[in-house]
């Protein structure tokens, strides 16, 4: 296996994206890419990344591998590189270690990690294709705002999704705070739109908690799309044209 | 008050 990235900010930002919510996991390395399916430790969430083989400046996967690996260690690996530096990860059949290559563009510079691989039973779960009732298309920095705005003064928020807008709203104990958007449709910068369909309409609780994690993904994506469908998990996606996604997964609370 | 189901009652084991 040996894939190279032009530069190393995309794959810094993936596993800063992930590390705090997910600690070990497996890559699964096949000819289309490298992928990740992992929950969280209380079995809330369920993180899934894609890296497509085409958004690699180069990618040979001669046989599946699943690279057993602390996220930990590979953010302190990944600390080593510079954002431009071109990154080579390498790993040879049966091999226990996963090397990293960092080199700068002017070449002056190349060095080289060794990540010994863990052991990690990793149990994949079906997610099903799902006709969801609702999807809100919007700007990533606005969902990270308004879940951080929301997380002082509760811990949970429950998401409505009405025809042309969509309401997050939470309510603790100093009091209460609730954040609309509307849609608004933007032709010259279609990175600013708020879009919404709405086939049904939604309304969920979630923890604020896990979407102040997913939303450690905005760096790496300018949109965001939430899809809801009444008691179903969400699903929180931050595409990477040309080269893949995060897919966060939040089961919904019930009220007891 | 709200209960926080697990993401495996929703995604069956592969």
């Amino acid at each position: 296996f040996e894939a190279k990235w032009d530069h190393a900010s995309t794959l810094k930002k993936v596993i800063d994206a992930v590390k705090d919510l997910i600690g070990d996991t497996s890559w699964d390395c096949t000819n289309t890419g490298m992928s990740l399916q992992s929950m969280d430790s209380s079995h809330v969430a369920l993180v899934h990344v894609l890296l497509k083989s085409e958004g690699f400046e180069s990618y040979r996967c001669d046989r599946n591998v699943s690279m057993g690996i602390s996220l930990n260690s590979m953010a302190k690996v990944l600390k080593c590189a510079g954002n431009d530096d071109s990154v080579t990860l390498r790993h040879e059949s049966e091999s226990s270690v996963v090397n990293f290559a960092f080199e700068s563009h002017k070449e002056e510079r190349v060095s080289e990690f060794e990540l010994k691989l863990m052991n990690i039973d990793t149990e994949h779960l079906g997610i099903p294709e799902t006709e969801y009732d609702s999807i809100i298309k919007m700007p990533s920095a606005d969902l990270r705002r308004t879940c951080a705005d929301l997380s002082q003064f509760g811990d949970s928020v429950t998401i409505s999704c009405a025809k042309s807008d969509v309401r997050f709203e939470t309510s603790g104990d100093i009091g209460t705070g609730n954040v609309r958007l509307s849609a608004r449709g933007s032709s010259d910068k279609p990175e600013t739109e708020i879009a919404i369909e709405m086939i049904n309409p939604v309304s969920l609780t979630f923890a604020l908690k896990y979407l102040n994690f997913f939303t450690k993904a905005a760096p790496l994506s300018d949109t965001v799309k939430l899809c809801m469908s009444n008691n179903h998990p969400l699903c929180v996606e931050f595409p990477m044209p040309e080269v893949g996604y995060i897919r966060y997964y939040l089961a919904p609370k019930i009220d007891e | 008050s709200s209960g926080q189901r697990p993401i495996t009652a929703f995604f069956s084991k592969a």
